[in-house]
C-alpha cells in the first residue's frame, strides 16, 4: 500500500531572503520512515 | 494393473513438474529483484516500461481475489479450530444437558410440591367446616403458592441464562479464532517471511485471534515517539521514501517513476485551480514588486470542497505546493497517523481497481495511483492545503477509517466499469471538519 501527501508550505522568493520560514524536506529518495519521524522542517 | 500403474506414476511426476516449473519462476523473480537492487544501489534510475503482464492483470479479477484473500486470513485459521471447536462445543453440550437433568430433577421435585399443594387445598375444603384451622391453613398454602411461583421464574430465569452462556460459548467458539497455540507460530512465519518486528506488537502473540487481526495489530506505547518541534511535518506511516519535492517545477504532476508522471488533481479527485506555470512566474514576478494588498487574489488559490477555506491571508508568505509518496512493505505496521495538527475537511473514496503496488507495478502500469482504490482526506492546516491519498492494493485492498468507521471499502464491484466518481463527504461542521493532533491515529490499511 501507499500513502501520498499533498500540502502548501512556505517558500523562499528569489531575492527576497528574509523569509526564513521555507519549508525543506529533511528525507532522501529510499529512506526507511518511521510514524513521527519528521519529513521536513 | 499396467493403466493404474501408469497413473500412479503420473500424478506424482505432474506434482513435481509443478513445483519444479513454481521454484524456476521464484528464482528467476528473486534473480530480477537482486538485478534491480543492484542497479538502483548503482544509482541506476529505471524508466516507464509498460510489458504484457501489466495488460494482462488488467483482465485478472483483482477485486475477487483481494476478498478471497481477506476471507482467507480471518477465516482459514478457524477450520483448524473447527476441530478444537467442535470438541469444546460437545463439552458445552454435556453441560448443558447436565444443567437439563438438575432442572428436570428440580421441576420433579417442584411437582412434588404443587400436588402437595393440591393435596393441602383438599383437606382445606374437606377441614372447610373447621374454621379455626382454615385461616392458618390458607395463608400456608399462599405462601407456598408464592414460594412455587418464585420457584418456577427463578428455574426460567436459571434457564434463560443457561442457554444464553451456552450460545455465548458457541459463538465465541465460531468466530474466525486460530487455535492458541498455533497462532505464534504463523506470526512469526509472517515476521520472518517479511521482516516485521514483533517486539513492537502491543499484545502478546496469542492474542491475536486472525492474522488479518495481527496484521493491522497496534505498538507499544511509545514505540512511535512524535518529533515535537512544532514547525516539523511527520511521517503518517512507517514506510520507504519513494518521491517527494514540489509541484512548481512540475506543474500538477507527480513522478510515478522516470519516463511517466501523474497528476495531482487526478489522484486527490479535487480540482485544484493551481494557474499554469506561466501564470505562476508572472504572478510571482509581480509579487516581488507591489507589495500585496487585500484586493490583489492570492496566487495558490486551489478550490477545496468547500469554499470557505480559500487562502484567506493574502498577507502570508509565499507558498509553495509539496509532495511526499510513502510506500508500506506488507511486513511493515499499516495504521495511518496524522502528518500535523489540522482540520480534514472532506473525504472521497474511489472505489478504483486492486492492482498490485509493488516495485514493479509502479514501473509497468500506468497511472497505478490514480486508477488503485484508495480514501483521500482533504483540509488545512496552519500553512495551507493539506491532503492524503491513502491507496489500497490487491493483497491490502480495504481501508479502514477511525474518523468514519462506517465507510466500507473493497467492495464486491457492482458495476464493471471503473470510472465511477468517487463518493464524497463533508465533514461536520462544515468548514472545521474533524480536528486530529499531530500524531493521531486517523486510519488503518486491512488484509483482503
Amino acid at each position: 500500500s501507499t500513502v501520498v501527501l499533498v500540502f502548501q508550505a512556505p517558500i523562499s522568493v528569489p531575492g527576497d531572503e528574509s523569509v526564513s520560514s521555507e519549508f525543506k524536506f529533511s528525507i532522501r529518495e529510499g529512506d526507511r520512515v518511521r510514524v513521527g519521524e519528521a519529513l521536513g522542517r | 494393473s499396467s493403466t493404474s500403474q501408469g497413473n500412479s506414476f503420473l500424478v506424482p511426476g505432474a506434482t513435481m513438474a509443478t513445483i519444479v516449473m513454481l521454484g524456476a519462476l521464484h528464482a528467476r523473480r528473486m534473480y530480477n529483484d537482486k538485478k534491480i537492487e543492484e542497479a538502483r544501489e548503482k544509482g541506476v534510475e529505471f524508466e516507464f516500461q509498460p510489458d504484457i503482464k501489466a495488460t494482462f492483470l488488467r483482465l485478472v479479477p483483482l477485486r475477487s481475489i483481494s476478498r478471497f484473500w481477506g476471507f482467507l486470513t480471518s477465516v482459514l485459521q478457524s477450520s483448524k479450530t473447527d476441530l478444537g471447536n467442535r470438541f469444546r462445543w460437545k463439552e458445552t453440550r454435556k453441560q448443558i444437558s447436565a444443567s437439563n437433568e438438575n432442572i428436570s430433577e428440580t421441576s420433579t421435585s417442584v411437582d412434588a410440591l404443587s400436588a402437595l399443594a393440591l393435596g393441602l387445598r383438599r383437606m382445606e375444603r374437606l377441614r372447610s367446616a373447621v374454621d379455626v384451622v382454615v385461616p392458618t391453613l390458607s395463608s400456608k398454602i399462599a405462601i407456598l403458592e408464592r414460594g412455587n411461583y418464585r420457584g418456577e421464574r427463578e428455574r426460567e430465569r436459571e434457564r434463560e441464562r443457561e442457554r444464553e452462556r451456552a450460545s455465548e460459548r458457541a459463538r465465541r467458539h465460531f468466530s474466525s479464532e486460530l487455535p492458541i497455540w498455533f497462532r505464534p507460530h504463523v506470526y512469526r512465519a509472517w515476521a520472518r517471511a517479511f521482516h516485521s518486528n514483533l517486539e513492537e506488537a502491543a499484545k502478546p502473540l496469542n492474542e491475536y485471534a486472525s492474522l488479518r487481526e495481527f496484521f493491522v495489530r497496534s505498538l507499544k506505547e511509545d514505540s512511535r515517539p512524535i518529533d515535537s518541534n512544532p514547525c516539523c511535518l511527520i511521517s503518517p506511516v512507517d514506510g520507504t521514501v519513494l518521491r517527494f519535492g514540489d509541484l512548481k517545477e512540475a506543474g500538477t504532476m507527480i513522478e510515478q517513476v522516470k519516463g511517466f508522471s501523474y497528476s495531482v488533481s487526478s489522484l486527490l479527485g479535487a480540482r485544484p485551480l493551481l494557474p499554469s506555470m506561466e501564470d505562476v512566474q508572472q504572478e510571482s514576478r509581480v509579487q516581488e514588486k507591489a507589495p500585496r494588498d487585500e484586493d490583489k487574489k492570492s496566487w495558490w488559490r486551489i478550490t477545496l470542497a468547500s469554499p470557505k477555506v480559500r487562502d484567506p491571508e493574502p498577507a502570508s508568505p509565499m507558498k509553495g505546493l509539496f509532495y511526499c509518496v510513502l510506500y508500506l512493505k506488507p511486513g511493515d505496521y499499516h495504521r495511518i497517523h496524522s502528518p500535523v495538527d489540522w482540520n480534514v475537511l472532506v473525504r472521497r473514496h474511489f472505489s478504483g481497481r486492486l492492482f498490485p503496488l509493488n516495485e514493479r507495478a509502479t514501473r509497468t502500469i500506468r497511472n497505478l495511483y490514480v486508477e488503485n482504490e484508495r480514501v483521500v482526506l482533504e483540509g488545512r492546516w496552519e500553512e495551507g492545503y493539506m491532503a492524503m491519498a491513502a491507496i489500497g492494493a490487491t493483497n491490502i485492498g480495504s481501508i479502514e477509517l477511525f474518523i468514519e468507521p462506517a465507510l466500507g471499502t473493497n467492495r464486491p464491484r457492482k458495476k464493471l466499469l471503473h470510472s465511477e466518481p468517487p463518493q464524497e463527504r463533508i465533514y461536520e461542521p462544515a468548514g472545521a471538519g474533524v480536528m486530529l493532533k499531530k500524531g493521531d491515529e486517523v486510519a488503518a490499511f486491512n488484509m483482503g
